[in-house]
């Protein structure tokens, strides 16, 4: 899947 | 999640709360930039492009929805209800967003936690967009900030709105100390710099909040 930069916070 | 950061979302959301209850109420936006709002709808939906693809748990997909709901029906109200937009004073509120979201949009290209140029690919362009939507919520209350000491007499609604706003990333800011001490390789450079640099532009208003609160006296900032 495509790679997050988001982390798991809003 | 630890109880710093849902403390901060919940801040967060009260914030939320508090503004829609005011427009929705009172029918009145009164003391409320608009150009604030529309870059929050901005930070939110440049934050929240992966809302579809990447799921993290229900709670965080919910907040995401709602802050997306409430920050664009707060645009939405602000700009064609027609009780509500009477009450909004639009040359108090004169900041151009654009000197905002340019340099944003350029630093995001510049300094991201990617750093490779050369793969324009989409999980590139989602790297910016986010990197973006944090500077730009670093500085989208500088309008509403501008606009409380033009305008001489804040409501109390107002001012609760932007002190919890601006709590909620001091919030963060422990849950990030937190995270730090708890988690192995939990290293956000962009995210720590900004949310600091967000918290400290409230820096003068929580002062003259906490002042008016001590001293029992009505909220001004000023001039």
């Amino acid at each position: 899947p495509l790679q997050q930069p988001m982390h798991d916070e809003l | 999640m630890n109880i710093f950061r849902l403390a901060g979302d919940m801040t967060h959301l009260l914030s939320v709360l508090v503004l829609l209850l005011k427009i929705h109420t009172i029918k009145s936006c009164a003391g409320i930039s608009l150009k604030t709002q529309e870059l929050y709808a901005v930070v939110f939906a440049t934050r929240y492009l992966d809302i579809f693809t990447s799921y993290i748990s229900p709670y965080n997909t919910m907040m995401k929805l709602i802050f997306l709901g409430s920050s664009f029906s707060i645009v939405w109200y602000m700009r064609y209800h027609k009780i509500v937009r009477r009450s909004y004073d639009k040359d108090q509120d004169t900041f151009r967003p654009y000197i905002l979201m340019l340099p944003c949009l350029i630093l995001a290209l510049l300094i991201n936690e990617k750093f490779t140029f050369k793969e324009i690919s989409t999980s590139f362009f989602l790297f910016v967009m986010w990197t973006f939507s944090l500077y730009l919520e670093a500085v989208a209350i500088l309008p509403q900030l501008v606009m409380l000491q033009r305008t001489r007499n804040i409501d109390n609604l107002t001012g609760q709105y932007v002190f919890l706003l601006g709590a909620y990333r001091a919030l963060y800011i422990l849950n990030w100390i937190y995270r730090y001490f708890t988690e192995e390789h939990f290293v956000h450079w962009i995210t720590w710099i900004s949310g600091l640099v967000q918290t400290l532009l409230y820096a003068d208003f929580f002062y003259y909040y906490f002042q008016s609160w001590k001293n029992n006296v009505k909220l001004q900032l000023p001039a």
